[in-house]
């Protein structure tokens, strides 16, 4: 493995979004590994919509809360094509699902893996690196607070309640660490990421962390 | 200074809600002061001021923390070294 791996740097990220005051992280997870790996797949960058997921993955709660492996098991099982974010935008508010169809062009998820990573972290860099940005559920009760730098300490792995995106990591400093995409805008934290010490299953991230194939 | 930076109009709100406001960011910042006391290298996490500083814990957890996980298998691939 590269002492130092960023998917942002082969330009596969989209930029930091804004769940504002909607409990919609988990959409924005899944939305956010989609993308990317189609984009991986050589196709365009395209943001995709994270309302569409929000407003149709019946089994999640829309602005009141929802499960990534949820969305991800809904998009797998209905075959439902995400369209991009142009076409369904973004409005913080959960709402009636607008369907396409079929013929209408999109980006359906054809699988998922979802693991517990807790103990194996160097596995997880492995699977980063392979299956690319992984969708993880964290414990973020101390990122209110958070302003930036490297998570060492404080972040309990107890109660997992925020959906986030891995997109790279760093052990090439005096502290190893994930390099993960937040849903708060990028006036939060390192310009919308924080940055977590790897070891130790701080902040629970690696206790069920999701991979998607297009 | 917060208010002005984070256009907070509590005014609207009434008294009370100002109050509360303000009960919640000295809240805030006695917990920045002992999370900033383990911080003893440059690179590690800062902790201070930010949009959700007049929020309770509660109201925090109640807007933005609503994800759930379920279990997932633990991995059981081949090992990797560096």
């Amino acid at each position: 493995l590269p002492g130092k791996f960023d998917w942002r740097d082969k330009a596969v990220v989209a930029t930091v979004q804004n769940q504002e005051a909607c409990g919609s992280c988990w959409a924005f997870s899944v939305v956010g590994a989609t993308q990317s790996v189609r984009a991986i797949g050589g196709w365009r960058l395209q943001q995709l919509s994270v309302q569409q997921v929000l407003d149709c993955s019946f089994r999640n709660n829309g602005c009141s809360g929802g499960s990534t492996f949820q969305a991800l098991s809904w998009l797998k099982q209905t075959g439902v094509k995400l369209v991009p974010q142009s076409e369904y935008p973004y409005k913080a508010k959960t709402g009636i699902c607008h369907f396409f169809p079929q013929s209408h062009g999109g980006v359906a998820v054809r699988n998922f893996t979802s693991h517990d990573f807790s103990g194996q972290e160097e596995a997880m860099m492995s699977h980063l690196v392979e299956r690319g940005p992984l969708a993880v559920i964290v414990d973020a009760v101390s990122w209110q607070d958070y302003l930036g730098g490297i998570i060492q300490h404080h972040c309990s792995s107890k109660w997992a309640n925020h959906a986030v995106l891995v997109v790279g990591y760093d052990t090439v400093g005096d502290i190893p660490y994930w390099i993960v995409q937040n849903s708060w805008g990028a006036s939060w934290g390192n310009e919308g990421y924080v940055y977590i010490k790897i070891g130790g299953n701080l902040c629970g991230i690696a206790d069920s962390v999701a991979a998607v194939i297009v | 200074s917060f208010r002005a930076h984070f256009r907070r109009a509590y005014e609207a709100e009434g008294e009370e809600s100002n109050r509360r406001r303000r009960l919640h960011f000295q809240d805030a910042t006695k917990r920045h002061a002992y999370l900033n006391s383990f911080s003893t290298l440059p690179q590690s996490a800062k902790y201070g001021v930010n949009r959700f500083s007049d929020l309770s814990q509660h109201e925090f957890r109640e807007l933005y923390l609503r994800a759930s996980a379920d279990t997932a298998p633990p991995f059981s691939g081949l090992k990797t070294q560096r």
